[in-house]
């Protein structure tokens, strides 16, 4: 298909001209804005002399508080149906995700695909993605789900119940995202919701920011009793490919909840699909 | 029972953190995919079983249902090798829902019927893309592309979808997939 934009019943979304995400509209309530998505990793800690504490597999503890960014290499077009838009993008070798919209579906779906993580250059690697929506107003407030079950606030640099002193300015304001996560406008209209299909880290880290833990690779282990590095390998011995998805919803804050529950519900229970070979036509099958 | 309580126990097992969030030592990872297999593979009895009851005319043997366990990376033996392939789609949740169907398939040009077998129902046709080529798989893809289309699941049912090639089907070869149990 011609152009930049896939669209369907409820969502359209519009690309640069290099092929990286630059907008998002809901259809149904009129809502647009501006959205950058980027790829990013943190070094892994190693640890040295005077602090001995790796990242590991129990311990997220960046080299530093800016990540790194895997810039868009390939712009693989768009692909459009009757049933679903999809836009193929390629971050590296190791990191490509498709951006899709469907006919009948109320979210923009992103399917990543991260991995191996490379390791020859004996840096352990902890791979993000960052949406980010400028000018968003949610001043270091984001909301993630526990476990499934309630919605918490959380806020930067900050604990409810006792006075937090700040040592990881990344690592610390890291949340668990099992179902979702969340970001309010400052004029309390709009809300932009991340549904995950498992259980990821994630945060707020500057204004409009959703940023998410999609895959880590690490060369030193954190010394918390696995007594490895987390490194683990597929069956063809090199690093694990993982690939998950995203569900990207926006909408009024007054209407929101209704659609991300049902959203999420569908992700966590999603239909089990089986296939048999009958050699009969479908009719006589029936 | 004896099936469904050798998969519950394994998932029982995977339940510790280490089972999840990679807290483990390499082997213990194999270890819990192993088990995990072993639980699939005796779950997929217990799904047959179920189905034999409930598809079936009195004195017809339902055909043999099967996983598609790689069906993420866009491999499954029964849409890609076939020219025509039976999909029934269970539906957990006490609601409706209209779920969208992906499946790898090696022609370029399908036809669909919802639940009656006679009703077409619209589909694309994608071409895998690029980053699933990548990933390395445990034995040669068919699939070229995909076949995309919505089905409508009634709450906590299920529903028999029908896929038939329309051209380009000559030189499938169906073979049935193995049990997939780690090394």
């Amino acid at each position: 298909k011609a152009g930049n934009t896939i669209s369907g019943k409820y969502y359209s979304v519009t690309f640069d001209n290099n092929g990286n995400l630059q907008s998002i509209t809901n259809l149904t309530s009129g809502l647009t804005v501006p959205i950058t998505q980027n790829f990013l990793y943190y070094k892994g800690f190693p640890g040295n002399s005077t602090d001995g504490q790796a990242s590991g597999a129990y311990i997220f503890r960046p080299d530093g508080n800016t990540p790194i960014q895997i810039p868009l290499t390939t712009w693989g077009g768009i692909y459009a149906g009757s049933v679903v838009q999809e836009a193929y993008q390629q971050f590296s070798s190791w990191a490509s995700q498709v951006v899709r919209v469907y006919a009948d579906k109320p979210y923009v779906e992103v399917q990543w695909t991260i991995g191996p993580i490379p390791i020859d250059d004996n840096v352990g690697k902890e791979v993000v993605t960052r949406y980010n929506i400028p000018n968003f107003g949610n001043n270091g407030v984001f909301n993630t789900d526990a476990n499934g079950r309630e919605i918490l606030q959380r806020q930067l640099n900050y604990r409810p119940t006792w006075n937090l002193q700040q040592t990881e300015p990344v690592a610390g304001n890291y949340f668990p995202v099992n179902a979702g996560i969340g970001i309010t406008s400052g004029d309390a209209k709009t809300l932009f919701s991340v549904l995950v299909d498992r259980s990821e880290g994630g945060t707020s880290l500057n204004d409009g920011d959703v940023e998410l833990m999609l895959h880590r690779r690490l060369v030193k282990d954190d010394g918390r009793g696995v007594g490895e590095a987390l490194n683990e390998l597929g069956s063809d011995g090199n690093g694990l490919i993982v690939r998950g998805s995203h569900y990207l919803l926006l909408d009024s804050l007054s209407s929101a909840a209704r659609v991300y529950r049902t959203v999420a519900q569908e992700v966590l229970l999603t239909p089990q699909v089986i296939f048999s070979n009958s050699n009969t036509n479908s009719a006589q099958y029936v | 029972a004896v099936h469904l309580q050798h998969l519950a126990e394994v998932l029982g097992v995977a339940q510790h953190h280490d089972g999840i969030s990679g807290t483990s030592k390499q082997a213990v990872a194999y270890d819990y995919a192993q088990r995990l297999a072993d639980g699939v593979n005796a779950g997929q009895n217990v799904i047959n079983d179920a189905f034999h009851k409930l598809l079936p005319k009195a004195g017809t043997p339902a055909p043999i249902q099967g996983l598609c366990t790689y069906l993420n990376i866009s491999i499954c033996n029964y849409t890609e090798t076939t020219s025509s392939f039976e999909v029934t789609f269970y539906n957990p949740l006490g609601r409706p829902v209209l779920f969208v169907a992906r499946l790898p398939v090696a022609g370029s040009d399908y036809i669909v019927y919802a639940s009656d077998g006679v009703t077409p129902v619209p589909n694309d046709i994608h071409p895998i893309s690029q980053d699933t080529f990548r990933i390395p798989t445990p034995e040669p893809r068919a699939a070229k592309n995909e076949l995309v289309f919505s089905v409508n699941i009634p709450a906590a049912g299920f529903v028999t979808y029908f896929g038939k090639q329309l051209s380009d089907g000559s030189s499938l070869k169906f073979k049935p997939e193995s049990p997939k149990v780690s090394a």
